[in-house]
């Protein structure tokens, strides 16, 4: 008799895993823009044996936005996923593998980002506030001030915003606009930079600085503005060639639809 | 006189019992989810 075909791979079998930690570090690491994402669940997986130590794996995987801009050297291990209070971010993704004598790489993938409805969230938080358009008048403000707050208060590079990553609005009890961005650091002192502003340049990509800000502006009952940026240091992106300001197109576009030669379609 | 009996009857009777603390094996996907399902 014939020997019978292996059981179909499961989605928690460590094999499975494996392939899914592959595709996850695969996608942040081709991803320009936004947060890091974690892997959640593998949601389906298909192999198609090709023959001796070579198969082709199709995944299915639901991601979730973590903390850690994409931009941040900190290792996706230590990235918090962000909580459901915090209007939460899902990631799906299609992922083609190829796992040839033993070794993965990734063949083609394609990811959707969308956030968490408001509805779910303020059921389960009605206080919370919830994710805002990122060219939302306010949110744009927000960081037109914390930039010029922060470039205003240091006499280091002078900062330029390289994205939005995020933003949220609270109404009660106080108004509140939260903001997260990436900044890449110039060629320019903010001093320099009142002058002549047109002639501050990003660093070229081997000196570059790039850091993510924080800020918080309170408008009602009193207004307030907390901004905290950090610096990266010396970081090794494919981020020459964005705009300095990209648009800011509307939520949800936090992972890079990835398209490569070989299409999972 | 002929009896006609339910196929479910049928099935249960020639079923073999799961012996004690059998625990059927999970379903293959989806997989657990690591955080929180949106």
């Amino acid at each position: 008799a014939p020997a019978a075909p292996p059981p179909p791979l499961g989605c928690d079998d460590p094999e499975a895993e494996a392939a899914a930690e592959f595709a996850v570090s695969y996608i942040n690491g081709h991803s320009h823009h936004g947060y890091k994402f974690a892997l959640n669940r593998i949601e389906q997986i298909r192999v198609l044996p090709q023959g001796a130590d070579n198969e082709i794996l199709f995944l299915e995987l639901d991601l979730l936005e973590t903390r850690c801009p994409i931009l941040s050297p900190t290792p996706l291990v230590n990235c918090t996923v962000r909580s459901f209070t915090e209007h939460a971010v899902e990631g799906d993704c299609d992922v083609k593998l190829q796992k040839l004598n033993g070794q993965l790489s990734v063949l083609a993938s394609q990811c959707h980002s969308h956030a968490d409805s408001s509805e779910d969230v303020r059921q389960l938080c009605p206080d919370c506030p919830l994710l805002a358009s990122l060219n939302n008048t306010e949110v744009l403000a927000a960081v037109t001030a914390a930039l010029n707050d922060h470039n205003s208060k240091t006499p280091d590079a002078y900062l330029r915003l390289l994205e939005i990553g995020r933003a949220t609005i609270q109404h009660h009890p106080a108004h509140v606009v939260s903001v997260e961005f990436a900044v890449a650091a110039t060629d320019c002192t903010a001093e320099e930079a009142k002058d002549n502003l047109e002639a501050c340049q990003l660093l070229p990509e081997d000196q570059s600085n790039f850091g993510f800000c924080t800020a918080t502006v309170v408008t009602r009952p009193s207004q307030d503005l907390q901004v905290d940026c950090q610096l990266y240091g010396h970081q090794v992106p494919a981020l020459r060639t964005l705009p300095s300001f990209p648009g800011c197109s509307t939520l949800p576009v936090l992972i890079e639809a990835i398209a490569l030669s070989q299409d999972t379609s | 006189s002929v009896v006609k009996r339910a196929a479910a009857q049928v099935a249960q009777h020639d079923k073999v019992p799961h012996p004690v603390g059998f625990v059927p094996p999970p379903p293959p996907c989806p997989g657990k989810v690591r955080y929180f399902e949106i």
